[in-house]
């Protein structure tokens, strides 16, 4: 007499729409085009290229909004653009080195909101690096089966060698209210990434933001799962996955980071497990022991920074002076760290005076991955850490035209959603936060007392 | 060269659990026992049966932790047991009524972490109303897959005539840290339900909440959607499902709440559509129009609370006393309101003085759906609402013993995440909770400045 249901992965997000960002008609259009331009630049900034990345706006008669990301990336193989496009929990950033993508769902949302809303498929433009075609399609989802549905493809010749994706949505949204978000995004995230040239067309403005360097960040490495974020399941499969004959040892120092043959018998003793045992014969019990044993061991190597790619505090200080034109500005980037496994570096820059304009707080601008934060600060650890300062202490009296940038990398940000809108307060990142701020506050307590200091000798 | 994978659901929150709540291990504790003190509380209420629930964590040798929460409601059909327990996005509430369960994701998600921690499987013992067996299950997921795998099954004479559902978890997490936040869900849970029976053991502690009351509150019907809350993706799917012949106005006055035929013609002739047209002609264009129009029309009948269970002033004034010990109380339950098409109700009440301690904003407890919410305040609508509130034209001084009571319940509780910790700030509700809260002021006010006359008198 009950009755049960299940749901595909595109139904599920199509009902619960909101907990993706999604949730009312201006966030959604400023959801939509962030998504589309976190792929633009993870596919080309991932590759060695130097994002070329045009948003362009539309509206058109009766509350349509026609949003249009373009970029000079790797593109998209035909096979792959229904599932890319059309296809839940589909996507190539399911690996351990850090980019804006994670889940394998935002463009997905983006195109189950105009579809909504309009009906209309999405259509995507696209080439790979050399390929002689350039593709056309038009994408829909099938919500109920979480499968892509093709319209009108075309191929066309590749006569300029053009590659990269351009998406264009049409949706119904409110574009006044959304505006001055998407405008800020941009802005922001033009602050971090001088080596891109961004453009924004709309009804009501135009941005752009011309490339200032050339130097790309060396793009970070996909790395092996680190021996303290270990899980049952997850020793399971590898388990599973090894060939007949692999020691315990062995297994240790293939798979995970960091852990060569010494360092795996050390561990092995610690245990109390024999390292030369057939892996294969762990039963359930033993790698519920061996996962606890794991993640308590002391003598591991921490996690190696090679899957992550920091700003660096003189991009960041170059940004932060660009974009916020202070007075004094500072930056620190952290030593790498770890939280459960995963890699992390935390960047801090202060900016003070000049156009920086004065209130009773600090000014906060959070990023994590690279991805400008402008939602739910309230629960974001960066403003906890900025509000557990007693900026007395710093020779800084409120109101002051003080503003906070913080960066968190890692191959697993702590998001608390999957709207990508605020970073959980794990302790370690906390930590990590906390001490950066302090050095860039003792930083400006310096220059505040030098700027004392002349203030008095000139009273002589 | 790109590497494209396709992940199922149960690996999605297998990897991104702490999207779900289980973000560490005190946290997931606390998130597996509610969401199994959820489930036995819909499974009891929603079908007219006075709640039994047994709550039992145990301690093991090593770190374990041994969850195990017993109900005497409807039980699970043996067929079903397996989906249930062991399919991420499976569940009998993914219809139009107001319940605690929404997602078909939260016993999957305790399952998940217990076999990510321990390897071990759930162990379930159910059998529903009038069943001459009672079964008895191990179920583990096949994470790749979304499928459950069953280990054990064991069918016994239902002697007694037993009905109800036994959930027992193994999993590995700090219930040191966790019993404080685990024993105030329990409490404010019995806060607002004085018709279940609840009683909670661990080794440190032991709470028994005793029904008080007979009186189940009227079991919510399933409704049919509002015209307000209508997209282009529903009405091609309803539309699919119709007859040929089917007329736009049947089809109107069928398939949705409050709208009969009268109305149906109205709105047609206000949104310029046949009322008569063969609705199964309107094209991907008339349905985008057809959706944006039926958003738009302000001549709908306002959603019905069929859907809705509101716990109703009296029981919210007697659960505030009995807990919260106040010297006064009082509480306000607001007429039937809707965001985009879903009914909602909101409640809030008041307790001042009395054992309330003294504090410099008011303690806020926060419910949705009769669930108690203890994380995220800082960003739930609620919190946002006590803070816009200027107390003192209350007569209220800080610090002062003052509590805030919210209750929201609705076909979809806007909440902000698939954890269920905050409610987003919908304008609408936040409207509803300003209303209720200010209207409990002032009874307060009234009260606090009768105090007043009465010290006045005394000292005469
Ligand atoms: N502009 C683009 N150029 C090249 N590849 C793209 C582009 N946009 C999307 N893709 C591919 O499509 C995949 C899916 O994108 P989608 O936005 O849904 O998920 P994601 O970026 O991997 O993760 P997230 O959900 O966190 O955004 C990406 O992983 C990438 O491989
Ligand atoms: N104790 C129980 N007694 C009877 N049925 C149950 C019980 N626990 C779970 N179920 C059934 O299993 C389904 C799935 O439960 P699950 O907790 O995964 O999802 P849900 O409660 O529907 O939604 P949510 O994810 O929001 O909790 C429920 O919809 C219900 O039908
Ligand atoms: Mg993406
Ligand atoms: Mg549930």
């Amino acid at each position: 007499r009950e009755r049960y249901e299940q749901l595909s992965p595109s139904e599920f997000f199509y009902r619960n729409r909101e907990v993706a960002g999604f949730s009312n008609p201006t966030r959604a259009v400023y959801q939509a085009v962030r998504e589309l331009v976190e792929n633009a630049l993870d596919a080309t900034e991932m590759y060695g290229l130097l994002p070329d990345v045009k948003i362009e706006v539309g509206e058109e008669a009766d509350g349509r909004v026609r949003i249009c990301v373009e970029d000079n990336g790797v593109g998209v193989s035909a096979l792959e653009v229904p599932n890319v496009f059309g296809r839940v929990f589909y996507g190539s950033k399911y690996v351990l080195r850090q980019a804006r993508g994670v889940f394998g769902l935002g463009v997905k949302m983006a195109v189950l909101y105009a579809q909504l809303t309009t009906g209309q498929p999405v259509r995507i433009r696209t080439a790979t690096r050399k390929s002689p075609f350039i593709y056309e399609f038009d994408v829909l989802i099938d919500v109920e089966r979480n499968l892509p549905v093709i319209r009108n493809l075309r191929v066309l010749r590749n006569v300029d060698g053009w590659h990269g994706t351009r998406v264009e949505l049409l949706l119904r949204g409110n574009w006044q209210q959304a505006r001055r978000r998407v405008e800020e995004y941009i802005r922001r995230t033009a602050m971090i990434t001088p080596y891109a040239t961004i453009t924004f067309r709309c009804p009501q403005s135009s941005l752009t933001f011309e490339r200032s360097s050339s130097k790309l960040p060396p793009a970070p490495a996909v790395g092996k799962p680190h021996p303290k974020g270990v899980d049952v399941e997850m020793l399971r499969r590898m388990v599973e996955r090894c060939r007949r004959g692999a020691t315990l040892a062995k297994f240790l120092s293939t798979h995970f980071d960091g852990v060569g043959p010494i360092t795996a018998q050390k561990f092995c003793e610690w245990a109390g497990f024999d390292p030369n045992m057939e892996v294969k014969e762990l039963r359930v019990e033993d790698l519920e022991e061996l996962a606890a044993k794991m993640q308590a061991y002391g003598g591991w190597r921490r996690p190696r920074p090679i899957t992550l790619s920091p700003l660096g505090e003189e991009l960041l200080i170059r940004g932060v002076k660009s974009v916020l034109k202070p007075e004094f500005a500072t930056a620190v980037t952290r030593p790498p760290s770890s939280y459960a496994g995963h890699p992390f570096i935390v960047e801090v820059a202060i900016a003070y005076g000049g156009e920086v304009p004065p209130a009773e707080e600090p000014i906060l601008y959070r990023f994590a991955n690279r991805i400008p934060l402008l939602y739910d600060e309230g629960v974001d650890v960066a403003k906890k850490v900025v509000r557990k300062i007693d900026w007395s202490v710093y020779k800084v009296k409120m109101p002051a035209p003080l503003a906070v940038v913080t960066h968190i990398c890692s191959t697993k940000v702590p998001f608390k959603g999957v709207g990508k809108e605020a970073v959980a307060d794990v302790p370690e990142v906390e930590r990590e936060l906390e001490m950066g701020l302090r050095e860039c506050a003792r930083r400006l307590r310096r220059h505040l007392s030098r700027l004392e200091r002349m203030m008095e000798v000139k009273r002589w």
